[in-house]
């Protein structure tokens, strides 16, 4: 957007498309732009900075309402119990791998467990993370029942006295019933053993997606409960809008963003650079 | 839904015989967000919707149908045409092997849909080789070769090549062991990772592919035209491929990718399964993003 241009209707029209192009989706968009228009009633003296200034002030009041405590991971008894969750491809095994090695980093004894047993070459693609990250790891053989892998891994968890349990689950679309299924049914066994667990479930968003993102957080969120999101392949041009509707609507903070696709690709979710990023 | 809002919008406007700007701006508004929250790119929608505009105006009302049911008519036509216009069949060549690659962005579905296609082919009587340029994600290759072993199709195996190399050295088995088709799967990556994207128009300079697949997820909001526009500026794709779409997202990434690039649909996939593949279905697709 060029500096000082007047309020016109190519200006609306231009403001408008960067806001869809951001995925932040028709409502927010047209919410923003009424809140513009109301402010442009009060005083006509508008120019390109003032209105940059007014949506990002918009932006971050939907997101500071949003905000839950952060999980404090300190008040967990241990292991502190993290499970991944996540439509497929979104980059929950490469998210994983980054997280062991945050905590690694940390002086955190980390366990990973490959409770994805369906896709080709999953165990060994996360086995390759968890050296890379120097964690260790609970995996048995393909197609045995993720529930019984995930509370295999929270016995060895406790048995071995660890910090951190990360559990990697199979990429699976909100719609497949069963599958949502085999999630509640991975919560519940958790559960038979410690009560507290998973202490905390991150859902893996791509960026890429489109309004889609905002459904597999509801679903994902009415069927197991969120309490974080991964917002990954924020390296690319995507931006990653849809964050906030999910933010307005659900209440789910995004914790981690995903940049890149090796260890240390992994950042704090920082609203500030985010709102910076997206209307830029 | 779309039918449901236009017939109120039209209501509004009684007594009308032929569809004329101020009846229709009013609809096109309906018609607008509804593609956009199919996640249509902005621009595009707003191309497609002036295209239409000037189509359906001054047009006469059908008497047995309302304005509204006209309206939809003519879009869903429009989009019908445009989503499939060329004929989307895969390219072959008049000397064995027929060469396809594989390329897109992390995650899309690519190698899951080499797999898909392989199984496609040979059930049309036509055998292929795998094989995968992937030397960056871990336990790319397990992965190929897991799914190439559940369809009995041989993946052509590497150890220590680079990716160009893996590449020729495919086209090459393929040629000497007498296959129909080689299948190449690359790895996926980002339209702005210049080194990337030189590696993979290598690979194409390489081994001068017959079909160039761009697999795309079906999910993909407005970013859609940028990848897509970059992937067809270097590799100059010859196929489009939307996996993922057994979910429930309205798949307005397909008009996306088609308009800015003019490049044909051919296939979608939509199962994690081997057998999950489809031919594209132009008329389909629009109803699914007219909802
Ligand atoms: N550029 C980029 N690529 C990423 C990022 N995170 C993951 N990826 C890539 O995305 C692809 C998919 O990542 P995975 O970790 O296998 O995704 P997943 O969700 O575990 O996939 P499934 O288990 O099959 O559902 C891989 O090529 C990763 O390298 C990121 O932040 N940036
Ligand atoms: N539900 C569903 N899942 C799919 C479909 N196609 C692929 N997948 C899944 O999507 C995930 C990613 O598939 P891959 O084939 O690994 O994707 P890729 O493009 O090769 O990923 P990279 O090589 O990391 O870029 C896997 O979990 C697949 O099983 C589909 O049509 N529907
Ligand atoms: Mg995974
Ligand atoms: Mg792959």
């Amino acid at each position: 957007i060029s500096r000082g241009k007047k309020f016109n209707q190519e200006f609306i029209e231009n403001i408008e498309e960067i806001l869809i192009e951001s995925d932040i989706g028709i409502e927010t968009t047209m919410y923003l732009m009424d809140e513009l228009k109301e402010q442009y009633r009060k005083n006509k003296n508008f120019d390109t900075s003032t209105v940059l200034g007014i949506i990002k002030k918009k932006l971050k009041e939907i997101m500071m309402e949003c905000n839950t405590p952060e999980i404090s991971e300190r008040k967990q008894e241990k292991p502190y119990v993290i499970l991944v969750v996540g439509v497929n491809g979104t980059g929950k095994t490469t998210t994983i791998g980054k997280l062991a090695y945050k905590y690694k980093k940390e002086g955190k004894s980390v366990l990973l467990s490959a409770a994805d047993t369906f896709r080709a070459a999953a165990v060994e693609q996360l086995d390759i993370w968890r050296k890379r990250a120097g964690a260790d790891i609970v995996k048995t053989k393909y197609g045995a029942d993720p529930a019984s892998v995930a509370y295999d891994s929270l016995q060895a968890a406790i048995s071995r006295n660890i910090d951190v349990l990360i559990i990697d689950t199979a990429g699976r679309l909100h719609t497949k019933v069963n599958l949502m299924e085999e999630l509640k049914k991975i919560k519940r066994i958790l559960k038979k053993i410690k009560p507290s667990a998973p202490d905390e479930t991150l859902l893996v968003l791509d960026a890429v997606t489109g309004q889609n993102s905002l459904t597999q957080a509801k679903e994902f969120n009415d069927a197991i409960g969120i309490d974080g999101i991964v917002l990954t392949k924020l390296d690319g041009t995507a931006k990653g809008g849809i964050i906030v509707p999910i933010l307005k609507e659900l209440k789910i903070p995004v914790k981690y963003v995903g940049m890149g696709e090796k260890v240390t690709d992994l950042a704090l979710f920082d609203s500030e650079t985010f709102i910076n990023a997206l209307i830029c | 839904e779309l039918t449901k809002k236009l017939e109120y919008t039209f209501q509004k406007l009684k007594g009308h015989g032929k569809i004329n700007e101020k009846n229709i701006s009013e609809a096109l508004r309906e018609v607008r967000r509804t593609l956009l929250e199919a996640d249509v790119n902005y621009k595009v929608a707003k191309d497609f919707i002036e295209a239409v505009k000037n189509k359906s105006l001054g047009k006469e009302v059908l008497r047995s149908i309302t304005p509204a049911q006209q309206v939809i008519k003519i879009f869903n036509e429009e989009l019908v045409d445009l989503l499939g216009g060329t004929v989307s069949r895969l390219k072959d060549s008049s000397v064995p092997p027929t060469k396809i690659m594989v390329a897109g962005l992390q995650g899309s579905g690519k190698t899951t849909f080499c797999a898909k296609l392989s199984l496609f082919l040979s059930k049309k009587g036509k055998k292929s080789l795998l094989a995968s340029s992937d030397i960056y994600r871990p336990a790319a290759k397990n992965q190929l070769e897991v799914l190439g072993n559940s369809i009995n199709t041989f993946v052509y195996p590497y150890d220590k090549e680079g990716a160009v190399e893996i590449a020729v050295g495919a086209v090459e088995e393929a040629k000497n062991r007498g296959y129909d088709v080689v299948i190449l799967d690359t790895a996926g990556r980002l339209h702005i990772n210049s080194e990337m994207m030189d590696e993979v128009v290598e690979i194409k300079n390489a081994i001068n592919p017959n079909e160039i697949l761009f697999v795309a997820d079906g999910m993909t909001g407005q970013d859609a035209v940028n990848s897509a526009k970059a992937f067809l500026e270097r590799l100059d794709f010859t196929g489009i491929v939307l996996t993922k779409l057994d979910g429930d997202a309205k798949g307005g990434a397909a008009l996306s990718i088609r308009a800015v690039t003019g490049r044909p649909i051919k296939f979608i996939s939509i199962g994690e399964k081997v057998d999950a593949i489809d031919i594209f279905h132009p008329d389909r697709m629009a109803s699914r993003i007219l909802g």
